[in-house]
């Protein structure tokens, strides 16, 4: 802060946590649109060994015809093209094609070792993104209780009424209801058992917290 | 029936705001536990992505090798011509009804356009495509393709996340301390807002 607090004062809870709500959700939105987006699903090098997944040969035919010249290995005249050896009439050619099918197979190894890179930093993405959701279920509810709270009320909770009377279940006893408002939200009634008397040092806690779980309730509802 | 005066109303308001209070401190210093993470997170992406670029590299270049070969093998005259094109014309419908069987069983849909699109892309191949791996190099050219296209995908992704993290770390909240006895205190909690919050007031202007 440029701003010395003690000269002044700190800002309001409004100021200080509304563009948190709307900031939280741009960043899980900016991670979420890519990680639900078709270029996100991971090209398949697998096809380039034996043994792959069915549904990739599938979807690799589908997309471009040469799917099936990896069916090769089980047509003998394929597989004799493969071992033509051209190398009587032209020496050079066949080198060349030594030289073709080397520098292939490190092709082949090296996208191989890079899929398994970004795999890693898929996962790193996701990290991200699941921290991201934490920090959502731990702090959404300040953000958008700020959001939501345009008054400057020097209490952040604010008892209307305690009143005693006898509860409506079948077997009549006594409780406690304190109807409270966290900043500006609507009116939150808590009932109390009258064990829980006023008196108790822990009365306000008890209050506090239940009001507190039925607006996070409400706020992820 | 009201049980409670004023003053005590205003009391028990104190007392349940203090705990507010406490439950928003817990939140917050939750988050600050998460920005660590996030920013533990960040750095293992940042060397990762170091990684990336050189494995990238050395993948390109073996690309770029594979296909100067594959220029080089081309510009050879097909000396093994009749024997290829004989053995060619053999392998055709094997790999054809091969692929086909495979298809019908596995895949089931689209049986009719698939068959199609494959009888013309093998009258349209040269077995030198096929002796020659074309196969597999257009495969890994695919590849390259689509990892370039993930990466992209994931580095702008990453970029707009972090850009509305930083802003939100580097707010002045989260860089002072939360221990500060005036911060929270709902007592003396002030009425009027700072000048310097409203960025497009006439005043800052």
């Amino acid at each position: 802060s440029l701003m010395s607090p003690s000269h002044y004062g700190p800002p309001s809870f409004h100021n200080m946590f509304q563009p948190f709500f709307e900031m939280i959700h741009q960043a899980q939105q900016a991670m979420d649109v890519q990680l639900h987006s078709p270029a996100f699903q991971f090209p398949d090098v697998d096809f380039l060994r034996e043994g792959e997944d069915d549904r990739t040969v599938c979807k690799e035919i589908r997309r471009n015809s040469t799917g099936c010249l990896k069916m090769k290995g089980q047509c003998e005249k394929c597989q004799e093209i493969l071992s033509v050896d051209c190398s009587t009439n032209n020496p050079a050619q066949a080198n060349l094609r030594q030289e073709l099918n080397d520098s292939l197979q490190v092709a082949e190894r090296l996208t191989e070792q890079y899929k398994e890179l970004l795999q890693s930093f898929q996962s790193k993405m996701l990290n991200t993104s699941s921290l991201l959701e934490q920090l959502n279920d731990q702090f959404n509810w300040v953000s958008q209780l700020a959001n939501l709270t345009q008054g400057e009320d020097k209490y952040y909770l604010r008892v209307s009424t305690v009143t005693t009377h006898s509860s409506d279940s079948e077997v009549p006893s006594r409780v406690t209801e304190v109807v409270v408002k966290l900043f500006d939200s609507d009116p939150i009634t808590v009932v109390l058992p009258e064990e829980v008397s006023k008196d108790n040092p822990k009365f306000m806690d008890t209050v506090a917290e239940k009001a507190l779980q039925e607006y996070r309730r409400k706020s992820r509802a | 029936e009201q049980e409670v005066s004023d003053n005590e109303l205003q009391e028990l308001s104190t007392q349940g705001s203090r705990y507010i209070n406490k439950e928003i401190q817990n939140a917050v210093q939750g988050v600050k536990h998460i920005k660590t993470l996030i920013e533990k997170t960040n750095a293992e992406r940042k060397s990762l992505l170091n990684s990336l670029e050189e494995a990238k590299k050395k993948k390109e270049d073996a690309l770029e090798d594979t296909r100067d070969s594959e220029m080089k093998l081309k510009a050879f005259p097909e000396v093994c011509n009749e024997t290829m094109m004989a053995l060619w014309e053999e392998c055709k419908p094997c790999l054809k009804h091969t692929c086909m069987k495979f298809y019908a069983r596995v895949c089931r849909s689209g049986s009719g356009l698939v068959g199609q699109q494959l009888e013309e892309f093998l009258n349209q191949s040269s077995p030198f495509y096929f002796w020659m791996n074309g196969d597999r190099i257009d495969s890994l050219l695919e590849s390259d393709r689509q990892q370039s296209q993930v990466l992209d995908a994931m580095q702008d992704s990453f970029a707009r996340a972090s850009g509305i993290i930083d802003t939100l770390f580097q707010d002045r909240f989260f860089a002072r301390e939360l221990h500060d006895p005036h911060y929270f205190s709902p007592i003396g909690f002030p009425h009027k807002r700072p000048h310097f919050l409203y960025p497009k007031s006439r005043l800052v202007r």
